[in-house]
């Protein structure tokens, strides 16, 4: 509980600090492998650099997923938990420092790939991202639903595989807004760019609430 | 670090009840919805009773898993951690009171859906598999390798979708060889079948080692 409480207070440091710099902030979360890093990427290319978005990449080792972000020519910054399950505010705020907050008008940090423990840890953003893969099962939301309660939208990612799995968009979606009702959900592939439009108007849109 | 010491003080006592009962124990990981459960429901059918089997199922949060487990006619108990991001040797200790030890040849433990916090938690088994699908990116081991590092057995499932993910089964097996040297790592499908008889007979020298 008092680890929480610091964090919390860290949180809002990063927040002031954001808000000052003119920068807002969302927090993508998803378990590992449901497409963070896609998602970035492809909205990336699509966005051509307005608005102006930094990276912070959060796993527990490696810098793969940084290097993909910085093969896109967005700055970004790898923090490596070193086996911890969670990003928490005092290492997003030191990631801070090597950025240019003032030629940014979006910070995208991609959390550690985990639909638990991220939630509980406010990192000072504005928005809450929730990325599930319809190769996961449509139940997701009902087992880990702390998550889907705090997200300002939902991705269901992945959608080009449907045909191939048992995933039912309907009770996904049931499931969905009966924790978070009224949630945005938006159907994306990464692969074929269905729904690509739809997520770069909402990254523009919480660019611009900055 | 004391919530560790005592866990493992537990795990032990967990551990010396199977051991006194001939009850062999498996610990079955991965990120959420790579198949843990789907991997139980189709083992279940195959052996059709042999090795006498029961399950522990853990989540966060609803039955849908234990439901699943039910429907094959085995023994199964469900722990709903409440929001906790995996299981622990109390809860383990706690439903062992709830099967008909004498009965069982074989515990499979479904953990919580998570590549990193789990794997800190002895929970009394004497294997532990680690469950990758093919839709979560090759690279899964390299960013959560704490989890490769203990594996006993390494099932890369979902096989029948690698034709439309960009999966390579080489770089895959790269990293956890290099974790883990000389454990075994088998191709599954849950769908099609495929590699469903070398899981079973891997269940079956777990249970006969009891
Ligand atoms: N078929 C298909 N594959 C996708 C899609 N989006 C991502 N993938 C694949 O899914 C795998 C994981 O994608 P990532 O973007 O690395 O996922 P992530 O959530 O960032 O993973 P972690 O950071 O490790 O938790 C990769 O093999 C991607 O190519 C999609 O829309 N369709
Ligand atoms: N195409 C395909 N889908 C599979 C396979 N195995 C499981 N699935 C699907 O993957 C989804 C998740 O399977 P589960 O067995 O619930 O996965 P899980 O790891 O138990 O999930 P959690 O307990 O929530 O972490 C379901 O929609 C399954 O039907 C497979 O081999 N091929
Ligand atoms: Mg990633
Ligand atoms: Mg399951
Ligand atoms: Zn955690
Ligand atoms: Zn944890």
């Amino acid at each position: 509980q008092k680890v929480m409480k610091v964090n919390d207070e860290l949180a809002q440091g990063v927040r002031l600090r954001l808000e000052g710099a003119g920068v807002a902030c969302v927090n993508i979360m998803s378990a590992p492998g449901s497409g963070k890093t896609s998602l970035i990427e492809v909205a990336l290319r699509a966005l051509q650099g307005t608005p102006r978005i930094g990276v912070i990449e959060g796993d527990p080792d490696t810098t793969l997923d940084a290097e993909r972000i910085a093969a896109c020519n967005a700055p970004v910054v790898q923090i490596n938990t070193d086996g911890g399950c969670h990003l928490e505010a005092n290492l997003v705020g030191r990631a801070l420092g090597d950025f240019d907050l003032a030629n940014l008008d979006l910070l995208l940090i991609e959390n550690v790939g985990n639909l638990v423990c991220p939630v509980g840890f406010d990192l000072g953003e504005n928005k809450r991202v929730a990325v599930v893969s319809t190769t996961e099962g449509h139940d997701k939301p009902a087992k880990y639903p702390k998550l889907f309660r705090s997200a300002d939208l939902v991705i269901l990612n992945k959608i080009d595989l449907l045909p191939y799995v048992n995933f039912d968009v309907e009770i996904f979606r049931g499931y969905v807004l009966g924790l978070r009702p009224g949630v945005p959900i938006l159907n994306v592939s990464c692969r074929t760019g269905e729904g690509v439009d739809a997520w770069c108007s909402w990254l523009r849109e919480a660019a611009s609430g900055a």
